[in-house]
C-alpha cells in the first residue's frame, strides 16, 4: 500500500510505499490517551507476483477500535463488523446507514466509504475501491483517510500516527530523474538525509474511481529514514 | 362405431359425481400471493345431484372471487357490503336453499364451502380466487394450503410460481401426509434467481391410500416455505405509482429484554393447560439469554409474585426460577387485572429506579383460559386499566388459552397496547405453541422503529412505526407516490439498537426505477397496488378492533370502501354469486368470520349454513365477521 502525509506547514506532501508480505498486520496509528489503535491487514493481487519490485499490496482489512469505548470495527472489502463488547452487529457495503452511540458516529455510504468519528475528536474514512469482480489479476481493496488528526494527543503513535504531529523536512539539490518528468533530489527529515522523487499519488476521499492527484516527494526502501525505528516495529500479530 | 370419448373408472365416481380435476395455482409477486383453487366435476348419475366445493383457507386471506360454471355458462361473484348480501343470503337459507360461506376451521384457516344442485350428466366449476401478504417468521415466509379432496382426482395439482426481486435464497415445500415414494415422484421444486417453482401433481395410484383403496391419502397440510435474499437490509418497490417497502436487517446484537409473564392459575388452568404451560415456561427459561431480566406473576383470586422486582437471567437465577416454575399450582377464580396491574407496576418500576439496563425494552406477556370473575371484572374497564398504565411505553401481549377464553377481548386488550393476541390450542402440542410465540419476540433487534419518506411525495402511507422489530420478521410499509412519474425515492429507517442507534437509508434512482419496471412484463402489473390496499384494509380493521363511536365509524367506512373497490372479501364485505334465471336457487355466498368467535373444530362443512347468518341456538356456534 502508499501512504501520502500532507505537510501542512510545507504545503506539501510525503509519501511512501509498505512492501511486506500480504496478511501481515501493521500498526497504523496508536493513541494511549484516547485509546484509539488502528491496524490494517495486507493483501495482494489474487495471482501472487514472486518479485517484490512488480507486486502490487493493499489493506484488505481494517481493525479499528477505541478501548475506551470497548469498540471494535472490522473493515473489509465485503463487510463490516462492529463489536460492543463481545456483541456484533454486520453491515454490508450496500447499506447506507448511520450508527450512533456515545462517543461515536459510524456512518456508511453505499459501496462508497464509511466516516467514523470518534466524539468531537478524530475522523476517519475508509475508502472501498471496488474492481471488476471477474478480474483476473485485482480484487477489492481499501483505503484509509484520517481527519482532523490534530485531535489526537501528542503521544499517537504508528505508521501514519507518528505523522500526527509538526513534522519538518527541507528539500535541496533538486535534479533531473531517470524519468524527465520524476525529478529527484535531497531531502534531510528527522535527521536523516536521504534521496527522495517527486511524484504523485491519488486522494480517493471524493470518488473512488478517479481520485485527486496529490504531488508528493516520494522516500524509497518502506519509507526508510522517514519512519522512526524498523518497519518491523509496525508489524503486530492481529487486527485486534 | 363408438365415439371416442373420455371414459371414467367406477371408483372415481362417488355418490354420482365425478371431480376429475382440482388445481390449486399460486402466484406469489414480493410475498403477495394470489391463489387459484379450481375444481371441475361431473354429475354422472341420471338425477340432480348436489356437488359441493370446500376449500380451506388462511384467515389472514381475503377472497377476491369466486365463479360457478355450469355447462359452460359462468356466474360471477360480486362483492356488496354485508348487510346487502345478508339480505340475499337470508332469503335463500330460508326457503332451505344453497349459499355457502366461510368459517373458522382450526388454528390457521378458515373454510369455504359451497353446495350446487346439478342436473344429470352437466358439468360444473367452481373456481375461487384469494390473496394474502404473506408474513416473514423466523426468517422464511410460508404458505399454508390444506389439502383435502374427498374422493380420487383424476388431474390434482399444486403448482407455485414465485417471483422475488430480491433473489430467493432457500425454497422448500412440505406435505404432511406425504410418503418418501410419492415426494419422489409427484413434488418437485426449484428456484434460480428471482424465480421459484413448486409442484406437486400426484397420479390416481400415487393418491390411493393403499394399493388397492379407492379412498385418498391427500389429507394434510402442503406448505411452502421461502425466504429472499438479503445483501441490503431493505427493498423498495415501485409499480404503476405504488410502492412497497421491505426492511428486515439482520446481523445485529438483540436487544436486552425485561420480561414479565402475567399467568393465570386459577382452578379452570388446572392440570392439562398447567401443565403445558409449565413445560413452556421451562422450555423458555433454558431460551433466556444472561442479559435478559424477568418475573412471574400468577394471579387467580389472589395476585403473587415470584420476585418483588425484576431478576437478571443469570444462570442460578433461571435455576431458581425453574423450581419456581415447577411448583406452580391451580387456585380458586380469576382477577385478570390485578395480575396485569401488578406485572405492569413492576415493568415501570424496573425502569425508573434503573434496575434494568437503559438500552432494553420492556414486554408484559399475559396468559389466561377464562373470563374475569374476581376484583375488576369488567373487560372495558380492564382495558381501560391496562391502557393507562403501560401508557404506551411497551407491548402487551395476550395468549389465550382453551375453548372459553374471551378471545375479543384478550385481542383488543393486547391491540391497545402494541402488541398482537394468539390463541394458544389445547393440543398436544400446546406447548410447543407457547414456545413459538415467545421465539417470536425473543429477538428484538431494534425497538422504536420509524419509517420515513419525504414529506408531500407519499400518500395513503400504511402503518410506519413499530415498537419492535423482531429477528426473522420483516417490516413492510406500502403507500401512494404523490407522483407517478418520480424518478427519485428515498426513504430512512429509524430505530434503537442494543447499544446504538440506527439509522439506514434507501435510495432509488431513475435508472433502478426503470429496471424495476421492465420486470413488470413479468409480474402481474397491479399487485403493489393490492398488496397496498390488502395491507391498509388489515390494518384498518385492526385499528377498528379497539376503536369506538365516530371514530370506529370512520374506520369502518374506510375498510367497507376499500374492500368493495379492491374486490376482497372482508368481515365487512360479503361476495355473492347469483344464478340470473333462477336466483333463489343458486345463491352462493362467499362471506369472512372473525375471530371474535369461536368454532370448534370438528364443525365442517353440514353445518356451515346454520351458523353466522341465522340467530345461533347457542353461542358457542356463533361465527361471523363481526
Amino acid at each position: 500500500p502508499h501512504f501520502i502525509i500532507r505537510v501542512p506547514g510545507k504545503n506539501d506532501a510525503l509519501c511512501f510505499n509498505i512492501d511486506e508480505d500480504p496478511g501481515t498486520v501493521l500498526r497504523l496509528i496508536h493513541d494511549p490517551v484516547t485509546g484509539l489503535t488502528v491496524h490494517g491487514e495486507i493483501i495482494g493481487d489474487k495471482v501472487a507476483s514472486a518479485d517484490s519490485k512488480t507486486r502490487n499490496t493493499y489493506f484488505g482489512k481494517l481493525g479499528i477500535a477505541n478501548a475506551y469505548l470497548d469498540v471494535r470495527i472490522e473493515v473489509t472489502p465485503e463487510k463490516i463488523s462492529l463489536w460492543n463488547g463481545e456483541a456484533q452487529s454486520t453491515f454490508s457495503w450496500l447499506d447506507t446507514v448511520t450508527v450512533t452511540q456515545n462517543g461515536m458516529t459510524m456512518a456508511i455510504n453505499r459501496k462508497k466509504n464509511i466516516v467514523l468519528s470518534f466524539g468531537d475528536g478524530v475522523t476517519f474514512v475508509v475508502v472501498l475501491h471496488q474492481v471488476w469482480k471477474k478480474h483476473p489479476v485485482h480484487r477489492d481493496f481499501l483505503g484509509f483517510y484520517v481527519v482532523d488528526s490534530h485531535r489526537m494527543s501528542a503521544q499517537t503513535h504508528g505508521l501514519l500516527g507518528q505523522f500526527f504531529h509538526p513534522l519538518d523536512f527541507e528539500v535541496s539539490d533538486i535534479r533531473p530523474g531517470l524519468d524527465p518528468s520524476k525529478p529527484v533530489a535531497t531531502m534531510v527529515v528527522k535527521n536523516h538525509q536521504l534521496k527522495v522523487t517527486r511524484g504523485s499519488q491519488k486522494d480517493y476521499r471524493r470518488d473512488a474511481s478517479v481520485g485527486v492527484k496529490v504531488a508528493c516527494w516520494f522516500i524509497h526502501n518502506n519509507g526508510e529514514g522517514l519512519l522512526d525505528g524498523d518497519l518491523k516495529d509496525y508489524i503486530v500479530p492481529a487486527l485486534f | 362405431s363408438r365415439p371416442l370419448g373420455k371414459r371414467s373408472l367406477p371408483e372415481m365416481v362417488v355418490d354420482g359425481i365425478e371431480v376429475y380435476s382440482t388445481k390449486i395455482h399460486c402466484r406469489v409477486t414480493s410475498r403477495f400471493a394470489h391463489n387459484t383453487v379450481t375444481t371441475r366435476a361431473t354429475n354422472r348419475a341420471e338425477t340432480a345431484k348436489e356437488v359441493s366445493f370446500d376449500v380451506e383457507l388462511p384467515k389472514t386471506a381475503f377472497i377476491t372471487n369466486f365463479t360457478l360454471t355450469i355447462d359452460g355458462v359462468t356466474y360471477p361473484g360480486n362483492i356488496k357490503e354485508k348487510e346487502v348480501a345478508q339480505k340475499q343470503y337470508d332469503r335463500a337459507v330460508s326457503q332451505g336453499k344453497t349459499a355457502g360461506l366461510v368459517k373458522a376451521s382450526g388454528r390457521k384457516l378458515e373454510k369455504f364451502t359451497v353446495s350446487v344442485n346439478v342436473a344429470a350428466g352437466s358439468k360444473v366449476t367452481f373456481e375461487l380466487t384469494y390473496e394474502e401478504l404473506l408474513k416473514r417468521n423466523k426468517g422464511k415466509y410460508e404458505m399454508y394450503l390444506k389439502v383435502r379432496p374427498k374422493q380420487l382426482v383424476k388431474h390434482f395439482e399444486i403448482t407455485a410460481d414465485i417471483f422475488e426481486p430480491q433473489g430467493i435464497s432457500s425454497l422448500d415445500a412440505q406435505a404432511s401426509f406425504i410418503t418418501n415414494d410419492l415426494l419422489a415422484s409427484a413434488l418437485t421444486k426449484s428456484f434460480s434467481g428471482k424465480k421459484g417453482h413448486v409442484s406437486f401433481k400426484p397420479s390416481v395410484d400415487q393418491q390411493r391410500s393403499c394399493p388397492t383403496c379407492t379412498d385418498s391419502l391427500l389429507d394434510g397440510d402442503f406448505t411452502i416455505t421461502y425466504d429472499v435474499n438479503r445483501e441490503s437490509p431493505a427493498n423498495v418497490q415501485i409499480v404503476n405509482g405504488y410502492f412497497v417497502h421491505f426492511f428486515a436487517p439482520h446481523g445485529l446484537p438483540v436487544v436486552p429484554k425485561n420480561v414479565v409473564f402475567v399467568i393465570d392459575v386459577s382452578g379452570s388452568m388446572y392440570y392439562q393447560k398447567l401443565k403445558q404451560t409449565k413445560e413452556a415456561l421451562l422450555k423458555i427459561l433454558e431460551d433466556m439469554k444472561e442479559n435478559d431480566y424477568l418475573n412471574f406473576v400468577l394471579f387467580a383470586s389472589k395476585v403473587r409474585v415470584w420476585k418483588d422486582h425484576l431478576i437478571q437471567a443469570t444462570p442460578e437465577n433461571i435455576q431458581e426460577a425453574r423450581a419456581f416454575v415447577s411448583n406452580i399450582a391451580a387456585e380458586d377464580t380469576t382477577n385478570i387485572n390485578g395480575g396485569l396491574l401488578r406485572g405492569i407496576e413492576m415493568l415501570k418500576k424496573a425502569r425508573e429506579e434503573h434496575q434494568v439496563p437503559e438500552r432494553s425494552t420492556s414486554i408484559v406477556i399475559l396468559l389466561t383460559d377464562g373470563i374475569a370473575n374476581e376484583g375488576v371484572s369488567r373487560p372495558e374497564d380492564i382495558q381501560a386499566n391496562a391502557r393507562n398504565a403501560i401508557g404506551g411505553k411497551f407491548p402487551l401481549y395476550s395468549l389465550g388459552f382453551g375453548d372459553n377464553v374471551d378471545y375479543g377481548f384478550l385481542e383488543k386488550l393486547a391491540l391497545e397496547n402494541n402488541g398482537f393476541a394468539r390463541r394458544i390450542y389445547e393440543a398436544s402440542d400446546a406447548t410447543l405453541q407457547l414456545q413459538d410465540f415467545y421465539e417470536e419476540i425473543a429477538n428484538p433487534l431494534l425497538t422504536g422503529v420509524e419509517v420515513e419518506y419525504p414529506q408531500n411525495a407519499i400518500l395513503d402511507l400504511t402503518q410506519n412505526t413499530y415498537k419492535h422489530y423482531y429477528d426473522g420478521s420483516e417490516i413492510v410499509v406500502a403507500g401512494k407516490l404523490a407522483d407517478k412519474d418520480m424518478n427519485h425515492f428515498k426513504a430512512d429507517v429509524k430505530g434503537h439498537g442494543a447499544f446504538n442507534d440506527l439509522s439506514f437509508t434507501e435510495e432509488l434512482d431513475a435508472e433502478e426505477m426503470e429496471k424495476a419496471r421492465q420486470e413488470q412484463d413479468y409480474i402481474f402489473g397491479d399487485y403493489i397496488e393490492r398488496l397496498w390496499a390488502y395491507l391498509t384494509i388489515e390494518q384498518l380493521l385492526d385499528k377498528r378492533k379497539k376503536a369506538q363511536g365516530e371514530e370506529k365509524e370512520n374506520l369502518t367506512a374506510q375498510a367497507l370502501e376499500l374492500s368493495l373497490k379492491y374486490h376482497f372479501v372482508t368481515p365487512l364485505t360479503s361476495m355473492v354469486v347469483t344464478k340470473p334465471e333462477d336466483n333463489e336457487d343458486q345463491t352462493a355466498i362467499a362471506d369472512k368470520p372473525g375471530d371474535g368467535g369461536w368454532a370448534p373444530e370438528g364443525e365442517r362443512a353440514g353445518s356451515a349454513v346454520l351458523v353466522g347468518y341465522q340467530p345461533p341456538q347457542t353461542p358457542y356456534y356463533y361465527v361471523d365477521g363481526d
